[in-house]
This record gives C-alpha cells, structure tokens and sequence, in this order.
C-alpha cells in the first residue's frame, strides 16, 4: 500500500 | 513522523491561531488578503479529500478537521462577520487569484505521480500552495506598516514549509525509495517567495523597527 506512505503528510 | 515534519505542523498550526488570534482580538481583519484565505480554504479541501477513506492516523485526521475548519472559519468571517468584514482591505486586495488557480489546475493536469482524480487533485493543492501568499504578500506591500499579529502570522506561514523542506531531506536519506520531487520543488518555490519577506522581517527584528515592505 505505498499510496498510504506517499500521502501520509499534511 | 520526524521532528521537522512535527514542527512545521506545529509551526503551520500557530500560524492559523495567530491568525484567529489577530482577527478575534482586534475584530479586525486589516492587512490580511482573503484571497490568500480563499485560496489555502482550496488548497484544504483539495488535499484533504480523502479523510474519509485514507485513515493514516489520529494525528492526522486532527490536524486535517482543524486545518479545514479554520481556515472555512476565517474565510466566513471575513466575508460575513458584521464588524470584521468592515476592515477588510477590498480595494488593496486586488491581486487576480483565479489565475493562480487555474495555472495550478492546469499544471497538475500536466504534471502529477498517476492520472487519478485523487493524484491531480493533490498535485492542485500542492501548487496552489506554493503560489496562495502571493496576494497576502502584494496586499502587505501596498498596505504600508504591517501590524505585529499580522507579520507573525506570514513569517509562521512561510516557515512551516521550509521546516517540510528539512522533513523531505531527512527522509530521502532515510527511507529507501522515499520520492517526493513534486512537493519539494514545489516547497522550494513556495518558501523562495518569503524570501524577501523573511528579510524584512529580520531587519525589522533586528533593529526593532516596524516591519515594513517597500512598495
């Protein structure tokens, strides 16, 4: 699920 | 989470509380650009769309409620609040903003990591962000001296970003496969237009002057 990590910023 | 990434949020929250700070106490909303407020109410709604359906932690469920919220809150109350609207700037804060949201539709229809509704809407808020200061920043330009609340509330603004700027450094160096060109170089922008805010800023510290942009 590497579309969690790259939203995972304000 | 790294401790620059939790100070530039920490650092974007006292932004947007000195911000209702300055605006509750003085029941003034002088000096401050609603455009820019419009654009970052945008830039919120765009990035946040997947609250909902992305639960990546407490922390940031929060901070996404209060970021959202507040900044709807200023926008409401600086267009509807009876005393508050009264010193809003209208005729200084002219700075056409809707270009600003179309050039960064158009580049993150362009530019963006998948073709996916929810990728180009996140690239749009990315680039709205780097450009929503400009017209805080032409508003401060044109409205002369600049009260306290109201330089505090830019000098936090622009630097939580480079704080995130710092947070994308350290993670490129420490998490294999770590890629997030788009909003780096997009922070980069974003905090080089402070630059000349920033150095006022400090002059103004330094020489315990009032802070004042040239025209």
């Amino acid at each position: 699920r590497s579309q969690d990590a790259s939203k995972d910023e304000l | 989470m790294n401790i620059f990434r939790f100070a530039g949020d920490m650092t974007h929250l006292i932004s947007i509380l000195v911000l209702l700070l300055k605006i509750y106490a003085t029941k003034s909303c002088s000096g401050i650009s609603r455009k820019t407020q419009e654009l970052y109410a945008l830039v919120f709604l765009a990035r946040y769309v997947d609250i909902f359906t992305e639960f990546i932690s407490v922390y940031n469920t929060i901070m996404k409620i209060v970021f959202i919220a507040s900044t709807l809150a200023i926008v409401w109350c600086m267009r509807g609040h009876r005393v508050v609207r009264r010193s809003y700037d209208k005729e200084l804060d002219t700075f056409r903003h809707y270009f600003l949201i179309a050039a960064s539709l158009v580049l993150a229809l362009l530019v963006h990591e998948k073709f996916t509704f929810q990728e180009i809407l996140w690239a749009f808020s990315i680039y709205l962000e780097a450009v929503a200061i400009l017209p805080q920043l032409v508003l401060l330009q044109r409205s002369g001296n600049v009260d306290n609340l109201t330089g505090q509330y830019v000098f936090f603004l622009g630097a939580y970003r480079g704080l995130y700027i710092l947070n994308w450094i350290y993670r490129y160096f420490t998490e294999p496969h770590f890629s997030r060109w788009i909003a780096c170089v997009s922070g980069l922008v974003q905090t080089a237009l402070y630059a000349d805010f920033f150095y006022y800023y400090f002059l103004s510290w330094k020489n315990n002057a009032k802070l004042k942009l040239p025209a």
